[in-house]
């Protein structure tokens, strides 16, 4: 019943002792405290409807339902706690498992999920997001960047230069991600920094989600003449591992935080290897 | 010959044809990834001579691909190696090194030959269903390093012996970690 916690010296999570899911991280710098719930979903995919014969496939993504599903609504956890890391593990399913990591010194908070294969033994194709529930007053406005460029705001059915009516009330909503997507109210901002190209939406007010992975069992009829389904090497389907690395903070701080660190993400340092020791060693 | 051109047309030719989004056949998909991995090769080759150059020696250099899944197979056999770290950025990086063990204390060394802190932490049993036979370590070896803005810098690590007394401590950690 102990609600499981990791903290260093500029972040605090703590996590659900009944689910155990993240529940609150508290940034410790400057004192703002956000309720936040983090689990990975998926949606079932469309075979085509009475309204729209188009399947989700490559190009179109198509739910058949706009309510995404829940793996697991609660996890089994184990915590490692060491002096540099702390990790709590979390089981969400045979095929689906996160790492949610805090380093020492460090202003973000990683997690690491691994996701696949998934199965298809139930005849739908699946489309695997991972969602952040806060209570953040967002409206339905939220932001995503380009090449971590331009940061563009994206507004829940709506467009910038036409009236637009909208007919897919998810996958009309989801955006490229290419580096980073944030939502804010007045004063708190939660910024997810991806560590790949994305899809990602803001569905409901204070929620933000990315797409992780997706198998499908239907050819969208866009030209490429097969569904995406791969097999992977060991023929059961892709299995992907990536992460995704949070900032809680102030909306007037928060810009210095992800662009300095999209950068340590984007030109990561390049490790090699050599056999043996040697003295004096190098820097240059 | 290192040749950084090859793996310039493969993503060139990947982007052109949006090959990351999936609208494209199976077996074209594993045709952009055969041209991504040629690429690669020859760019750690051509990293190998660069690294050589700067170091002022030839080396054998290895190249771990499957590092996000604790694989590789020298840091795991090996009771000592370097971790030669390169930041392509113009400022300082302090970054933490993962690396797959087989021990439970080691050594480890800055560039400047001090022992800084480090940690070993058991492979996950995530970790280890992904990487099937191949994964040869037990553990993983964590350290924070500091990089030079455009620069290099190397760690050594040494596997140490340990006495009973500590090996127990060191066991019974990672057993209650496990």
């Amino acid at each position: 019943a102990v609600p499981l916690q990791i903290e260093n010296k500029h972040l605090h999570v703590l996590f659900d002792p009944v689910t155990g899911l993240i529940s609150k991280i508290e940034n410790l710098d400057s004192g703002i405290t956000l309720p936040i719930t983090q689990n990975l979903y998926w949606y079932k995919a469309s075979s085509g409807n009475a309204d729209n014969p188009q399947a989700s496939g490559a190009y179109i993504f198509r739910p058949n339902h706009s309510e995404p599903i829940p793996i697991a609504k609660a996890v089994q956890t184990h915590l490692v706690q060491n002096t540099l890391v702390q990790e709590v593990y979390q089981n969400v399913s045979s095929w689906c498992s996160q790492v949610v990591r805090l380093y020492a010194g460090q202003k973000f908070l990683e997690l690491e999920w691994t996701v696949g294969p998934v199965p298809l033994d139930d005849d739908y194709g699946k489309e695997i997001i991972s969602r952040f529930e806060t209570p953040l007053a967002t409206e339905g406005i939220f932001y995503t960047d380009s090449n971590g460029r331009e940061i563009l705001e994206r507004r829940k059915d709506s467009r910038e230069t036409w009236k637009l009516s909208q007919t897919e009330p998810v996958a009309g909503n989801y955006y490229p991600v290419n580096s980073r997507i944030y939502i804010k109210d007045e004063k708190i901002q939660l910024t997810v920094l991806t560590d790949r190209s994305q899809g990602g939406s803001s569905l409901l007010s204070g929620s933000l989600e990315l797409m992780v992975h997706r198998r499908l069992l239907f050819d969208d009829h866009r030209g490429v003449g097969e569904p995406l389904l791969e097999d992977g090497a060991y023929g059961k389907g892709l299995i992907v591992r990536g992460s995704h690395r949070l900032f809680v903070d102030s909306v007037e701080a928060s810009a210095d935080l992800h662009r300095l660190q999209a950068q340590v993400e984007f030109m990561a340092v390049q490790t090699v290897f050599a056999p043996g020791v040697e003295s004096p060693n190098h820097q240059k | 010959k290192g040749d950084s051109s090859m793996l310039k047309r493969a993503m060139a030719v990947a982007q052109h044809h949006d090959a990351v989004s999936g609208t494209e056949k199976q077996h074209v998909a594993n045709d952009y990834a055969k041209r991504l991995a040629g690429g690669w090769d020859s760019c750690q080759i051509l990293i190998t001579n660069a690294m050589a150059s700067l170091m002022g020696r030839k080396e054998h250099f290895v190249f771990c691909n499957l590092l996000n899944i604790s694989v590789c197979q020298l840091t795991a056999t090996s009771s000592e190696f370097r971790v030669i770290l390169y930041n392509s950025l113009g400022r300082n990086v302090q970054t933490y090194v993962r690396v797959p063990v087989s021990g439970l204390v080691f050594n480890v060394t800055d560039p400047s030959g001090q022992n800084i802190p480090n940690e070993v932490v058991p492979i996950s049993n995530f970790t280890r269903a992904l990487s099937y036979d191949e994964t040869l370590a037990n553990n993983e070896l964590l350290f924070q390093a500091s990089v030079p803005p455009l620069g290099f810098c190397v760690y050594s690590v040494t596997k140490t012996s340990v006495d009973p007394l500590q090996r127990t401590k060191a066991e019974q950690e990672l057993h209650r970690a496990k």
